[in-house]
């Protein structure tokens, strides 16, 4: 059985897409097989893998709404051993049609329950939102990352987002748990992230990934290109932060 | 009666707090009479105004879902000619609890046409989706300020904010129009930001601010201060940019 993760933060352009498409392209380089599921209507991690408008025509809308198979929505990407459910134009929707749907808040764990999956992990890549996608998410999920910008306003949801997985452990998921929080956009020479940062640390404890993903123009300019930054430039030192953060977290997951 | 100014964006993190408490604080400090409204669950404009949990009792969620009168939930702020009705902690489950309500996307525009409003300038903060809280500021504002930050992902979700205003325009207010186009984060020496900020110009042409507010990290330090940059450090190249921002935008007003 696969192991899902949900990169969660409903505080917005923290670096949820960016993690969840390249952690994903990293744990495929060392050899894992990967799904990741845009369950977010700006359908920016299809876009960040380079796929048309044209190539969305099955996807996370037609799982949750229409019912249609995991098998499929999901559709190979550029990344050998990477997989996608991309987002289709209706999924803008979904949070209203969801909310008369019998199960709204399993609609995505029983799809997942469904077909035997053959991935070592799956990402779900969530909107800056605690709304029902969100909610699908860390209930079809085993546990949620959380990606976080070294900013005050970012800081200030975190109590928020716990309160979420707790009520989400409590009512709905009974295993879910917050893996890790990875630092983005991080810049040593900024004190107001260093501040930020040692904050997180003292609050998440080991929780807190050693790897810091440092702010790296290349990681910016890869979307526009189609592609994950380890692709568009693998020597840059955005895309070295997430091969080391997928080995931490491999040897995290071996660890558990 | 007064404008009304709802800041949207869908896209996360690209300042649309920023720019509404800062360029709030410009206006006032112009001796414009200011109303800013957080229509955002996690209440960084609230936060950025220097509102303690406590100062918090009445706001948005009473608003919206209680039919409280804007008066009882409007208070005064640390800037003079400056209030705020802010975020309350049930704002996070409005969104749900919208859908059922009469006149759901009405409800803000009702209660602002209720009392006679003694404001130049309202301006409305929003969540990053375009869902119910966002509708509810699309059809109670006269128009539509759009903070944009140069990065390829931003670029990519403006083709569905402008289908939401046109869709606004056509079915629920017919004098929703596009104000302007802000450009945050700018940093002149970055080539990604000047081929984005290219298309952005190409596109919506004179909607574009000539004032591009530059990535200044004392605006992103004034948050924790609980202040406005302009508050916080009057002569930074952030503040001085607000500045230039409100005296363009009341030019452009007055043009009208
Ligand atoms: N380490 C980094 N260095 C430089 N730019 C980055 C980095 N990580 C992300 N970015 C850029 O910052 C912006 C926000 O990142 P991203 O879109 O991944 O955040 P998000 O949390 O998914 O946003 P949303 O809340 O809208 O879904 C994007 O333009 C992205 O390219
Ligand atoms: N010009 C700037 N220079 C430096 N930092 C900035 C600037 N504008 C905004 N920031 C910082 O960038 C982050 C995102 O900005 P902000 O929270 O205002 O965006 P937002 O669009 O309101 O986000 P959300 O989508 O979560 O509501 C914040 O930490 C803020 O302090
Ligand atoms: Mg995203
Ligand atoms: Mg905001």
């Amino acid at each position: 059985q696969p192991r899902i993760m949900a990169v969660v933060n409903q505080k917005g352009g923290v670096g949820k897409t960016t993690t969840a498409v390249n952690l994903a392209t990293a744990l495929a380089a060392c050899g894992k097989k990967v799904l990741i599921i845009d369950l977010d209507p700006q359908g920016n991690a299809s876009t960040g893998l380079g796929l048309e408008a044209a190539q969305r025509e099955t996807g996370a809308y037609e799982v949750l709404i229409d019912g249609a198979s995991l098998k499929d929505a999901t559709q190979p990407t550029i990344v050998p051993n990477m997989w996608i459910v991309p987002t289709t134009p209706d999924l803008a929707g979904a949070e209203i049609e969801l909310i008369d749907l019998d199960r709204r808040e399993y609609r995505l764990k029983d799809a997942l329950a469904a077909d035997p999956l053959l991935y070592d992990f799956v990402l779900i890549d969530c909107p800056p939102s605690l709304s029902l996608l969100t909610l699908n998410a860390m209930v079809a999920a085993d546990c949620v990352l959380v990606p976080l910008q070294c900013e005050f306003y970012a800081l200030e949801g975190l109590s928020q987002l716990i309160k979420t997985v707790e009520r989400v452990r409590q009512n709905l998921n009974p295993v879910l748990e917050i893996q890790g929080v990875v630092l983005t956009m991080y810049d040593k020479r900024s004190s107001l992230n260093e501040q930020v940062a040692a904050d997180v640390r003292a609050y998440f404890g080991d929780k807190v990934y050693e790897t810091a993903i440092p702010r790296n123009v290349r990681i910016a300019e890869a979307p526009s290109y189609g592609k994950p930054a380890l692709l568009y430039d693998i020597r840059c030192a955005g895309s070295q932060a997430y091969i080391h953060l997928a080995s931490e977290l491999l040897r995290r997951e071996q660890g558990q």
